[in-house]
């Protein structure tokens, strides 16, 4: 599904550039469930924000559903990032003027096409709000919410265009440990419906729950399972 | 050092009142180490954010340092409160615009007399940088930093003024244990020099460094000891 080779992400800050991945190399075939592990600073969410196509190489290729990225115009990528993937964001990006319900219904604003967001569109967002436990906080505003429940509004939404690719970033930080396990359980039944997940995360009890776990330190791969060892 | 009574805290939404807090009763003795957990959306925040006075209940009394908050003026408890209390928050809340160094500064400018920045105290503000990681990210501004070193500055910021209730809403989220565990140091070496910590957190780990541990549920105390049992 995605493929990444020698990448590299620089960023000149004039008087120092920071080198944030270094030459990183992984392979994610369909359907893998994988967690990326590693330090803070180590640049798991740099290689999210690549892999989900949010941000360019600066040196290096990605291919993503058998598209080498750097071949493709903004519009077409967009495009085909709409339709493939779903992004849980560290720090969630949440729009402060928008309820629950129309956060969740972001996406489906960048369809292909347009179509606009039919009643039984806006039932699949009260559904999926419902699996996160979020059913009345509808119409609240972020603001109005804990830090978990901005966290699940941002689960809600990376699933409402039934993504093949799940790019998570750290998306349990703010549960508690009962609701994470709900989290998870709804990741497992996507995996199993054949589709790719790629979870960054600090914690062993999500990690445990992916098929695999590899782990990164100053922006390389540094090895295979639990970090730390 | 802070003392809460039958604190209710309510959210008139128009249509619907959100009980966040529904008769909270706690006692927090000087030189106390707590950590309180509970699901999300029980009430947490809520509670820390009425403890640091950042916020006032809707019924119920909450003494602070000897003084009955209800019965000080805004300036009174801001000047208290800066004197007093040092404060992490869930979501950092960080400013755009400043370095990672003048972030730290923050709390400085609202010190009682507002004294102007020394260089002793821009120094104190670079060894606490290097305490958390951070040496040499000082010019950096948030959105150049990963989630972690955002919550690290957050951290930072709360210690600068050598407060004497240090107050931290899931300090340690988006930190890799090696890193949780110097956070949890400082806060260990803080709590022998007298500090009073009171900690919201979701992982055990850091729960068990705390001297005591408490849950909540659905506005209310409801136990002592590790969440969930
Ligand atoms: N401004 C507000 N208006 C309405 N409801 C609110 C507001 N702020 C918080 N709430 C509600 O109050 C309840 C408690 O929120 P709080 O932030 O204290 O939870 P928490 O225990 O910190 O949760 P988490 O572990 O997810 O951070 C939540 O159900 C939340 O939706
Ligand atoms: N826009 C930027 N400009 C300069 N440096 C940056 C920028 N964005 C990230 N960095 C740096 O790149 C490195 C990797 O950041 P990244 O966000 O990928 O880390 P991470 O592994 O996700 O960390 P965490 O676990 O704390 O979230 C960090 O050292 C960070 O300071
Ligand atoms: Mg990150
Ligand atoms: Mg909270």
């Amino acid at each position: 599904a995605a493929n990444v080779r020698d990448i590299h992400k620089y960023y000149d800050l004039g008087s120092v550039v920071v080198k944030a991945l270094r030459g990183v190399s992984i392979e994610f075939p369909k359907g893998d469930f994988v967690a990326i592990m590693g330090s803070s600073g180590s640049g798991k969410s740099t290689l999210l924000n690549l892999l989900g196509a949010l941000d360019r190489p600066t040196y290096g290729q990605y291919i993503l559903g058998g598209y080498d990225v750097s071949q493709l115009t903004d519009d077409h990528l967009s495009d085909i990032r709409n339709r493939l993937i779903g992004f849980i964001f560290q720090s969630y990006n949440l729009i402060a003027q928008y309820t629950v319900l129309e956060n969740i219904e972001v996406p489906l604003h960048y369809r292909p096409g347009h179509k606009p967001i039919s009643s039984r569109d806006t039932n699949r967002c009260i559904d999926l709000a419902q699996q996160v436990g979020l059913a009345d906080r509808l119409d609240h505003r972020p603001y109005q919410l804990s830090g978990g429940q901005q966290q699940r509004v941002a689960i809600a939404r990376a699933l409402v265009n039934d993504p093949e690719i799940i790019l998570a970033d750290e998306p349990t930080g703010n549960l508690d440990s009962k609701t994470e396990v709900e989290i998870m359980d709804i990741l497992r039944g996507l995996n199993r419906q054949g589709r790719t997940i790629i979870m960054v995360t600090h914690e062993t009890s999500v990690a445990r729950v992916a098929h695999r776990q590899v782990y990164m330190k100053d922006g390389l791969m540094a090895g295979e399972g639990l970090f730390p060892g």
